[in-house]
């Protein structure tokens, strides 16, 4: 049965869809079936991957607002053991679509049930807010996982997503738990950097991955190409660390 | 009368509260009487400027779903001609409330009324989304100054921005404009950023701003002081680039 991990955090710009795109191509090079749910209208995890749907093309907003089933809308990527739920920008209009129905949070949770036993590992890239789509994200989850940059609104933001993250535990999936906090986009030449993170160690000693993922300009570049990094550009630094990540995740569900 | 600048790009982490808290702080330094409005329920631009409310104190939620008037809930900062309308994360919850409002993209507009004779400039920074709350600020505005990384998913977001933007000056607010595209983050070092920048000025050569934010460590900490760059690394690069941009901005304004 599959481990599903949402990568969700509030705060714009942290490494959110690089975290999803990398670490699901890690995880399929070590021969782990792996999807990736895109639930970002702005669908950057799609286009990661060279999938840019049409308005025709069924995606996850077919799946949420009208029951088309997920199997239908998966598309296998060109790397073995990686495929892609693909998002589309008229997503945008989900969140108010959703407000009026029954189990509004529970919609994505029920639509994955038919196919997690086809994969070993599910990841679901969120947009930049606390609103229905990511709280079905959480919804869905055995685990969050949560990349910050190592800079001052990281801190700030961080309290409100693990306080949502218990709110979600409690009324709608208890079996929620905390996978890490994950640092991105880590510069250690720069003090604010060292600062935020000891002060993170300090706050979440336990909660902390022990994988940094380094600034590093090919993490910037792969989507241009529409590959992930380990697909463009396998000896960079930024490659290296999510392979690192997928080695420690990996290790964690034995 | 108020010129009202929306600062909003749904893309998360491009720069927009920092944008917005440096060039208000700038236009103040300029003697320019500035209302700095913070309609993200994160809150970033608030806590940038020292401000950080509890449960109990009126904020922009309040202004927006029940109508609390606005010059009840600015706050005069400790700069002179800078005064803040501010947040707090109890605004998660305005988006849905607002949906059943009956002029539900026009409620910022309207409480904006009574005091756009007060102020030279109002600049609103936006959450990371095109929700109602983003919405809502491009319909208050004039015009819309939209801060891009030069990166990948930059140009991505940018036509989806700039479709929202036409949208809203067909059905909502005729005089919305585009103030100008602006470069953050700006690395010269890197090609990337080079070619982003490059393939912007293709296609929309009229509207990149002069001013180019270069990346700046400075502008990442001064937050964490609660002070604009301006009042914390005066002499720093980034302090400079916003003060330039004040000054485009101000010129083109005559
Ligand atoms: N480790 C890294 N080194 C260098 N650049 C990075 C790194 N991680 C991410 N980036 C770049 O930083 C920008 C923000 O990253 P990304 O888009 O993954 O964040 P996000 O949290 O998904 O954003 P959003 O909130 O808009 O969904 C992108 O341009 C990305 O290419
Ligand atoms: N020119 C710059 N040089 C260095 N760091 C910067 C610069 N501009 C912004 N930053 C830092 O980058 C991060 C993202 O910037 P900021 O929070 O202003 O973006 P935003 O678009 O408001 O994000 P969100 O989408 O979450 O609202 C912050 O930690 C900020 O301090
Ligand atoms: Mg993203
Ligand atoms: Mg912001």
């Amino acid at each position: 049965l599959a481990r599903i991990i949402v990568i969700a955090n509030q705060k714009g710009g942290v490494g959110k869809t690089t975290t999803a795109v990398n670490l699901s191509a890690s995880l399929a090079v070590a021969e782990k079936n792996t999807l990736l749910v895109d639930i970002d209208p702005q669908a950057n995890a799609s286009s990661s991957l060279s999938v840019r749907l049409n308005e025709d093309t069924a995606c996850i907003y077919e799946v949420l607002t009208t029951g088309v089933p997920v199997a239908d809308v998966i598309i296998k990527t060109e790397y073995n053991y990686l495929s892609l739920l693909p998002s589309h920008i008229r997503l945008v209009g989900a969140e108010i679509e959703l407000v009026g129905f029954k189990e509004r949070e529970h919609v994505l949770s029920s639509a994955l049930k038919p196919v997690i036993a086809d994969y070993d590992y599910i990841l679901i890239d969120c947009p930049p807010s606390l609103g229905l789509l990511t709280i079905n994200g959480l919804t869905a989850a055995d685990s969050l996982l949560a990349p910050i940059q190592a800079e001052y609104f990281a801190m700030e933001g961080l309290t409100q997503l693990l306080q949502t993250m218990k709110l979600v535990q409690r009324r709608l999936n208890p079996k929620l738990k905390l996978e890490g906090i994950l640092l991105t986009m880590y510069d250690n030449r720069l003090n604010l950097a060292k600062q935020v993170s000891e002060e993170i160690r300090q706050y979440f000693p336990k909660n902390l991955l022990k994988t940094i993922v380094r600034r590093n300009v090919r993490l910037a570049e792969a989507p241009s190409f529409g590959k992930p990094a380990l697909h463009f550009a396998v000896s960079s630094p930024g490659a290296g660390d999510y392979l690192s990540l997928a080695g420690e995740i990996l290790t964690r569900s034995k």
